[in-house]
């Protein structure tokens, strides 16, 4: 965490004022992931075992819903109507995904495991020994960018900002109080430009290279996006609520 | 369509008081 004391912008302290209790989140899931192994056993030899792809798709299920949750509970988001607010989701659930996946590898802090939310952590090598060819090259893009942000030693503070500036993104179409979406984009711009020249004095060019990481995270989402829809047309995707829901949002 | 965002919506439109 940056040094105690510097002056903060209001609006970050907000942003963290509003961020859920990681272990709360955390618990969460690993009692639906509990629920599931149970309800597996009580069906006994009959029922299939869930593969490893099968219960990452539980995890990413589970961690949408919070995301959800999160964005209900923002400020700014609760200015919107519904419909906004879908339009906004519907655009940017694989971007919030994937980087509540990639800050928390940043500050996991090692270089051959990944920390799932659920506390449990995957070799690497394991990993990609499983792996097919998409998604090893998903996570080794993925921990491409993990790397660069470390070396850029993002804070929790910016990645909440990351998160609003991915939320109120004013290129989503047909929003109905486009206005009020740009201007929360702007006051997040600001108030990241502010906190980086507060806290990082001495990087005056911090603001620009955290923006040039949204694209990456971005391009990698997509690709998470596509290989989950490939993986759903071949019946491999489990669990068949939001997770696909927010697929099926757009691309139909 | 409206069908297909049932669970979003329903997510976004339930009531915390329930």
């Amino acid at each position: 965490a940056p040094p105690a004391g510097l002056p903060v912008p209001a609006l970050v302290l907000e942003f963290v004022r509003c961020e859920q209790d990681e272990l709360h989140v955390r618990s969460k899931i690993s009692a639906h992931l509990e629920h599931l192994q149970q309800d597996q056993n009580s069906r006994g030899a009959k029922a299939e075992p869930l593969s490893t792809f099968g219960l990452m798709c539980h995890i990413a299920d589970q961690t949408l819903f919070s995301i959800v949750e999160w964005a209900r509970s923002c400020t700014f988001f609760k200015e919107l109507k519904v419909g906004d607010q879908m339009k906004l989701l519907h655009n940017c659930w694989s971007e919030l995904l994937v980087l509540d996946y990639i800050s928390r590898q940043v500050h996991h802090g090692k270089q051959d495991s990944i920390l799932l939310i659920t506390g449990q952590e995957i070799e690497l090598v394991s990993l990609l020994a499983q792996a097919g060819v998409t998604l090893a090259d998903l996570v080794r893009g993925g921990q491409e960018l993990v790397q660069h942000l470390r070396e850029l030693q993002l804070d929790h503070r910016e990645i909440t900002c990351f998160k609003y500036l991915i939320l109120f993104n004013p290129d989503v179409k047909l929003l109905e109080n486009q206005a009020y979406v740009e201007s929360v984009y702007e006051q997040v711009s600001g108030a990241l430009l502010e906190y980086t020249l507060c806290v990082y004095p001495q990087h005056l060019e911090r603001f620009s290279q955290l923006l040039l990481r949204l694209p990456e995270l971005k391009t990698l989402s997509a690709q998470a996006e596509d290989y989950l829809c490939y993986k759903h047309l071949s019946g491999e995707v489990p669990c068949n609520n939001l997770l696909i829901e927010m697929l099926h949002a757009k691309r139909t | 369509k409206k069908k297909d965002n049932a669970l979003l919506r329903y997510l976004l439109d339930k009531d915390d008081n329930m």
